[in-house]
């Protein structure tokens, strides 16, 4: 794809993009935040001879789900109140105190009690998954590389000690 | 013998998203 030009959305989160030839063209906009999680969208509009195509697009929808289930290595057993922090991978550094991750994560909670935590999180966006204890605060595990696609659901397993 | 094209970012409110760069592929 050869990039044609870039604008910058207006206070109503409007970009015109003008005359165009007739085609398909990409959209591509890789910064755009909601509840301060940056999520990439990334979509096709085709442009008619004579016509507006006025695009509208939620950016929460490129989205998918994670769904996350914790057990021991011991037993197998989910484990419950296990504490989750969803961390953009580019910000994740695993010598990083639970705390400081906290700070750059997009999203966090505690298992239930089947072990279970389920997210919504931007889809195509690269994440770490790191694992803590929420009385100690002490890291039990990370992962470093989970994505899932928009509207996909991913069902995830981290064992921890 | 050309369209037009307006591209809107909005959150789950139909708020617009200002300032948000958007770039345009072929």
């Amino acid at each position: 794809n050869i990039l044609l030009e870039t604008r910058l959305t207006d206070p109503n989160g409007l970009a015109d993009f003008g005359d165009l030839n007739p085609n398909n063209y990409m959209l591509v906009a890789d910064s755009a935040k909601v509840n301060n999680v940056a999520y990439l969208v990334q979509e096709y509009v085709q442009v008619r001879t004579g016509a507006v195509k006025a695009k509208e697009t939620k950016v929460t929808d490129y989205s998918g789900t994670f769904a996350l289930t914790v057990r021991s290595y011991n037993n197998n057993q989910p484990l419950k109140n296990i504490g989750v922090i969803i961390i953009p991978s580019n910000k994740f550094n695993y010598a990083s105190t639970t705390a400081a991750n906290l700070k750059v994560a997009d999203f966090s909670g505690v298992t239930n009690d089947t072990g279970l935590i389920t997210f919504k999180i931007p889809s195509n966006k690269q994440y770490s998954v790191y694992l803590y204890n929420t009385v100690t605060n002490a890291s039990y595990n990370y992962n470093n590389s989970v994505s899932v696609q928009k509207d996909a659901t991913v069902n995830y397993l981290m064992n921890i000690y | 013998t050309s369209g037009k094209l307006t591209y809107r970012l909005t959150d789950d409110a139909g708020k617009g998203l200002a300032n948000v760069k958007v770039s345009l592929f072929d």
